[in-house]
């Protein structure tokens, strides 16, 4: 749920819990032990993120569980964003169209 | 411009939510980022698979066509001359206009493009995440898009691989427009013409879950933008505060000081994430640089004004 309100973060047991729950709601499995115990630093990490997120906000919105709990900050970037766009508007200076224009 | 816009409420227009990184499911264990050894995040433009069908950029293509099918009666002079195709044109929202004119029965969805646009992408970096502006460009450059029965999706692309010139199209664009970074502006364009394709910073989405994302350029840096995403609505709801304030005291409306303007925006990651697959950003704030590169498609010939004079 959602960590608005609550208490710090869950205790080493009930993190455990949460995260076997996670898995179970996401099918996640890992091959490796090590790989687990990676991914469940990892989803505390991001639990303890979600908190500082909710502190932050301005608006209405709820940060905690998702998807993407067991995932870095880099690995959801490579995964679903593109690359960074800073800087101003695109020249578009290519000439547009094809022979074929006004065809179609 | 109206208090709230949904376009979610118009039958047809906005498609169903996608996963950009379900890629086709090969055996294997899963791993936290997907069953071994598929190819999962390389579909970088934000398409969903196995049915590339309405992206951000490509609904933005197909939104505005849909409206035009539906919003106003088809003459056989405009709409067909214009498709020129037999009836059953797949507009990627089902549905079809017929030969005589009457907008006809829904048909199944269908779906428009996306494996083109890796593939003729001028950029030939379709997937290390595209730009909005060249999956507009590569529309035009190919003089329109085919429909993904004639050019399905491979889950691989090849930029030097591009086969649009061998198939018919079934929808085009005549420009793209990049809107003014001004919400006001954005919105009134979105309440009359149709959604929008923006690009925002994503970083606060991986831990959200609901409700309206308020930030500040520090959380959440309006410069950095990573994420193109579909803009469909917008509307007000009631803050924390103004929920406390409603508990002790009676006002019957909501207070002005107690609501939040919010935008609505569709997501491709999957529908058990945020609202359903749609999350709300504070409208008015600029909130994650979504006023930066607002895109969309236009349909029609720009009309011919007739000249004004300025006074000398």
């Amino acid at each position: 749920g959602s960590l608005r309100g609550q208490d710090p973060g869950p205790q080493p047991l009930e993190l455990k819990e949460v995260f076997t729950l996670f898995q179970i709601r996401y099918n996640r499995s890992y091959s490796h032990p090590a790989e687990h115990a990676r991914r469940l630093d990892i989803f505390a990490r991001n639990l303890a993120k979600a908190q500082q997120l909710q502190e932050e906000d301005l608006g209405t919105a709820e940060f905690g569980v998702t998807p993407f709990s067991d995932l870095t900050e880099e690995e959801f970037g490579q995964l679903y964003g593109h690359q960074r766009v800073a800087g101003e508007a695109p020249s578009v200076s290519q000439k547009v169209g094809s022979e074929e224009w006004g065809q179609s | 411009v109206p208090p709230t816009c949904d376009w979610r409420k118009e039958a047809g227009i906005i498609s169903s939510i996608r996963n950009q990184v379900s890629a086709p499911l090969r055996p294997g264990p899963i791993q936290p980022w997907g069953r071994e050894g598929e190819e999962r995040g390389k579909a970088c433009i934000p398409f969903p698979h196995p049915h590339p069908s309405t992206t951000s950029k490509t609904a933005t293509v197909a939104g505005p066509w849909q409206q035009r099918a539906t919003s106003r009666p088809c003459g056989p002079s405009n709409t067909i001359s214009l498709w020129k195709s037999p009836c059953k044109v797949w507009l990627g929202e089902g549905t079809c206009v017929t030969e005589t004119g009457v907008p006809g029965a829904r048909a199944p969805t269908r779906s428009l493009l996306a494996p083109e646009l890796l593939d003729c992408d001028r950029c030939g970096n379709g997937c290390k995440g595209g730009f909005v502006w060249d999956a507009f460009l590569t529309v035009l450059n190919n003089s329109g898009l085919a429909s993904d029965k004639d050019y399905p999706f491979k889950g691989n692309s090849k930029p030097h691989r591009c086969l649009a010139k061998k198939h018919k199209k079934v929808a085009w664009i005549q420009d793209f427009i990049m809107l003014q970074p001004c919400e006001q502006s954005i919105a009134r364009y979105l309440a009359t013409q149709g959604p929008i394709t923006v690009t925002i910073n994503m970083k606060l989405l991986q831990q959200y879950q609901k409700g309206v994302i308020k930030a500040t350029p520090t959380t959440c840096d309006p410069q950095l933008v990573d994420h193109s995403v579909l803009l469909v609505g917008f509307g007000k709801s009631k803050s924390a505060e103004g929920r406390q304030a409603e508990a002790v005291s009676s006002w019957s409306h909501p207070h002005p000081r107690y609501s939040i303007p919010y935008w609505i925006l569709k997501n491709s990651w999957g529908a058990n994430w945020g609202e359903e697959g749609y999350f709300r950003l504070h409208r008015g704030s600029n909130t994650c640089g979504i006023t930066k590169y607002p895109f969309t498609a236009r349909l029609d010939k720009p009309v011919k004004k007739h000249q004004v004079s300025c006074p000398p």
